[in-house]
């Protein structure tokens, strides 16, 4: 499975 | 958050407080193009749409917040205020946004981590970003001499991408497994867009001469 990159950028 | 990051936002934000601070002053938005301002409320209103579900820090909630604020202000004041909705000129801003918006909903919909609603917007989100500033360079290019404040919007708009760049280098040496393609690669074809810009804006500051791009 593949981790999705956390949207903590704007 | 690293210095780059918030030397990044922190460049969009006073790029938006100027563009706001030369049409209240000026009571012009002469040299604005309403097209790009429009993409922008779109980017951020399909970006942010996490607002409703996912909380980060009250930083990210504030910028995103201004951010959609602010672009939504900026489109009111070119549409609807009395005297500078009369220094739009329709005629100049005449960029095709529908071949920029379909073509990156398309990808959106072809390139994305996740096939949810709130994933492909999102990824349509960093598209549109990418090339949202083309109607503005443009309206830059048929203008004889772009007003300062103007080419200081566009130029700080440049800057907080190529400050975000420095972001994601800094990002990749210092924390393991960290990878964002989409992200990186829409973002390196935003920044590029501005390198001829960024040329003639230079050249420009270097000379003491008003900014006026080659047709």
């Amino acid at each position: 499975v593949e981790v999705q990159p956390p949207k903590d950028e704007l | 958050m690293n210095i780059f990051r918030f030397a990044g936002d922190m460049t969009h934000l006073l790029s938006i407080i100027v563009l706001l601070l030369k049409i209240n002053a000026t009571k012009s938005c002469a040299g604005v193009s309403l097209k790009t301002q429009e993409l922008y409320l779109l980017v951020f209103v399909t970006r942010y749409l996490d607002l409703l579900y996912s909380y980060i820090s009250l930083y990210n909630t504030f910028m995103k917040l201004f951010f959609i604020c602010s672009s939504g202000c900026v489109i009111w004041y070119i549409r609807e205020h009395k005297t500078v909705s009369q220094t739009y000129d329709s005629a100049q801003d005449t960029f095709r946004v529908l071949f920029l918006a379909c073509p990156c909903m398309i990808l959106a919909l072809t390139v994305n981590h996740d096939f949810t609603v709130t994933e492909v917007l999102w990824t349509f989100s960093i598209y549109l970003e990418a090339v949202a500033i083309l109607p503005q360079l443009v309206l830059l290019q048929r203008t004889k001499n772009v007003d300062t404040l103007t080419g200081n919007y566009v130029f700080l708009l440049g800057g907080y991408r190529a400050l975000y760049l420095l972001n994601w280098i800094y990002r990749i040496l210092t924390e393991p497994g960290y990878r964002q393609w989409i992200v990186w690669i829409s973002g390196t074809i935003q920044t590029a867009i501005y390198c001829d810009f960024f040329y003639y804006y230079i050249k420009s500051w270097r000379n003491n001469e008003r900014l006026s791009l080659p047709s």
